[in-house]
């Protein structure tokens, strides 16, 4: 067999970014989502630097934290739901029974060296009010259709569906101080706490945090 | 987009020169969203006495550097003189689609020169 032949220069610039493939050219067009905009005008000191807008937190941005989600990191990915193309339409709920949703997401571009310090399920529902609120439960899903599910993972109650809803999978999807999974899929069940029509489950994504220690570099050392 | 570059001596002390960096100039800019490109900026100029001592842009020699500079005004061509290099960096942050068009937002340190030194 022949060996693979050597990255080009062109690879090898884009590993040393931390990128560790090609990139493949243009993307699916998909918009920005508002918090990663509002993230990036942030974090971004040259902006903060030249733009109208001098921002007085420019000198007392940490490195390798992200102030805006108060932890450590220095990537954040926005990941949308992969599951929701292939969701099927949702039956006709039976008195008292609300559907349970599968939401995926691919994680397969964290690198194993990241550390993850936080994972926001951010989920947004159609449905008119229920005056008693909601209950959200979160559980591990299995591969194939009607495999089940696992345990619960989380349940919150929730006030109001006016804003998206937000669970904080870290610690709970999986354990924290490891590497992050190559894949999560989750069930996803709102329940009205009184009776109340069923919410519809509208969009689903991840908000990643993680820390790559490689592109973080230690404190300035004092000088001799 | 680069200020001429100084060639040759004498040629003007070390200092930082304006480099700006246009990802659509690289090729990126279908899968970078912001910022457009950034002024990464560059170091180039003579590290010959009495620059070196000054420490031009703020930025203190290094002791090598200045006894490099004095042996080299003694006696030119043994070792050459220090190098003009980046002394202080700053980050930025890209926000770019990846291969699997999550969006993401990456914090890269190192990628502006602030200030050039004689090392």
């Amino acid at each position: 067999t022949r060996a693979p032949a050597p990255p080009g220069p062109a690879a090898a610039l884009l590993q040393a970014l931390g990128l560790p493939d090609v990139h493949r050219g243009a993307p699916t067009p998909r918009s920005v989502p508002p918090v990663m905009w509002r993230l990036f005008r942030h974090r971004d000191p040259q902006e903060a630097r030249v733009g109208p807008r001098r921002m007085p937190q420019e000198t007392t941005l940490r490195p390798c934290h992200v102030e805006e989600l108060g932890v450590a990191g220095n990537i954040v990915r926005h990941i949308p739901d992969r599951g929701a193309p292939t969701r099927l339409p949702e039956p006709a709920w039976a008195a008292g029974q609300c559907p349970e949703w599968t939401v995926v997401f691919d994680l397969s571009a964290v690198e194993p060296a990241e550390r993850p310090s936080r994972a926001r399920l951010e989920l947004r529902f159609a449905a008119v009010e229920a005056p008693a609120g909601w209950e959200l439960s979160i559980r591990q899903a299995a591969e194939g259709q009607g495999a089940g599910a696992g345990p619960v993972l989380l349940r919150q109650a929730v006030h109001t569906l006016g804003t998206p809803v937000r669970a904080e999978l870290l610690g709970a999807a999986w354990s924290r101080n490891t590497s992050a999974p190559r894949s999560v899929r989750l069930a996803v069940a709102l329940r009205p706490r009184a009776p109340a029509a069923c919410a519809h489950l509208a969009e689903a994504s991840l908000l990643l945090v993680t820390l790559d220690p490689r592109l973080c570099h230690p404190l300035a050392r004092p000088r001799r | 987009e680069a200020e001429p570059a100084v060639s040759g001596s004498p040629g003007g002390a070390c200092r930082t020169r304006r480099l700006y960096v246009s990802f659509r100039e690289v090729g990126w800019h279908r899968w970078v969203i912001a910022p457009r490109g950034f002024l990464a900026n560059y170091c180039q100029g003579q590290c010959a006495l009495p620059a070196t001592l000054s420490g031009p842009g703020g930025s203190p020699p290094l002791n090598h550097a200045v006894l490099r500079a004095l042996m080299h005004a003694a006696a030119p061509g043994a070792g050459g003189l220090p190098c003009c290099v980046p002394a202080r960096l700053s980050p930025i942050s890209v926000l770019f689609f990846d291969n699997s068009d999550n969006v993401v937002l990456r914090h890269y340190e190192d990628m502006v020169v602030d200030e050039c030194g004689c090392r």
